[in-house]
């Protein structure tokens, strides 16, 4: 394609990235920063704090079919699942919006979810995120690092590993505009496992990558290794996948009181 | 792979609001 078909795809991809996700980077940084006009996110950073913004401070409701339980971990477990739900189906509209995704088979549509939504979440969550903490529910909340770190083992692991990229990934100062290119090309992967099309995805996440290049270069231009600096964060975010989903199967195994969320159920189901 | 991943169907194939979250 040439360089105004490219540009087109861009602004495509940005104006469905829009549409479809409800928290921007804009929206988070500026409320991360005390810069908007609205009141300041409720801070949980203890015991008494989560309960406060589980009173109806933050969360209207408590976690949707989530047992009520008093261990905190497994609370926090819950709301993970609620927010990485929610994402999901976030990312499976926007999908249906990038050029050439709904024709593909349905079959390699559920392929690239299954396979994508959980490294697009993680690539999504440092804009939500600083070295401190997270904004949930939002940006009603926000919860400190510290606090996650606190939770008894293994549900302290759940947010570190997410932290720690984020602060190399954050510094990479991407915006919204990036971002929904940069997501677009993690969920038009080729290689995932059990595609029927691979060349057609592959097509499709050419056309997409190369759009990002031609992005970056205009609105990051004295940035010049951002590009193989990207490709080489997929690769960095599909580590992360897997080790999550190596968390995830431990707390099946170890916390007998947790469940699963259906849907995270079928994605995690014979993922690596 | 459709009767293992009826949610993710389901998301695909409807516009509106389909999982009971």
């Amino acid at each position: 394609p040439g360089g105004s078909d490219l540009k087109t795809l861009a602004k495509q991809v940005n104006t469905a990235y829009l549409k479809n996700l409800s928290m921007t980077k804009k929206r988070a940084r500026s409320i991360l920063s005390g810069k908007t006009s609205s009141t300041s996110p409720f801070v949980i950073y203890d015991v008494d704090t989560l309960w406060k913004a589980e009173s109806g401070l933050v969360w209207s409701q408590l976690a949707p079919g989530a047992p009520l339980t008093k261990e905190i971990g497994v609370h926090v477990f819950y709301r993970c699942q609620c927010t990485t739900v929610e994402t999901v189906r976030e990312l499976t509209e926007f999908a249906k919006c990038i050029p050439g995704f709904v024709d593909l088979f349905l079959n390699d549509q559920v392929t690239l979810l299954k396979y994508g939504v959980h490294e697009a979440i993680f690539a999504m969550l440092p804009s939500l995120m600083n070295k401190d903490g997270l904004l949930v529910a939002n940006g009603k909340g926000f919860v400190t690092r510290e606090f996650l770190r606190s939770l008894r083992k293994p549900f302290s692991e759940i947010m570190e590993p997410k932290f720690e990229f984020a602060v190399k990934f954050n510094a990479l100062e991407l915006d919204d505009s990036d971002l929904a290119l940069f997501v677009a090309a993690i969920i038009l992967c080729g290689d995932r496992p059990g595609l029927m099309n691979v060349k057609q995805v592959e097509q499709s996440q050419d056309n997409i990558l190369q759009a990002l290049d031609l992005h970056l270069q205009a609105n990051h231009s004295d940035s010049v290794y951002l590009f193989p600096k990207l490709l080489q964060k997929m690769a960095d975010l599909r580590q992360l996948v897997t080790e999550n989903a190596q968390l995830v199967q431990k707390i099946k195994k170890t916390e007998s009181e947790t469940s699963l969320h259906p849907l995270l159920q079928e994605i995690y189901k014979d993922m690596y | 792979l459709k009767e293992k991943h009826k949610i993710l169907h389901q998301l695909l194939q409807n516009s509106t609001s389909p999982v009971d979250l």
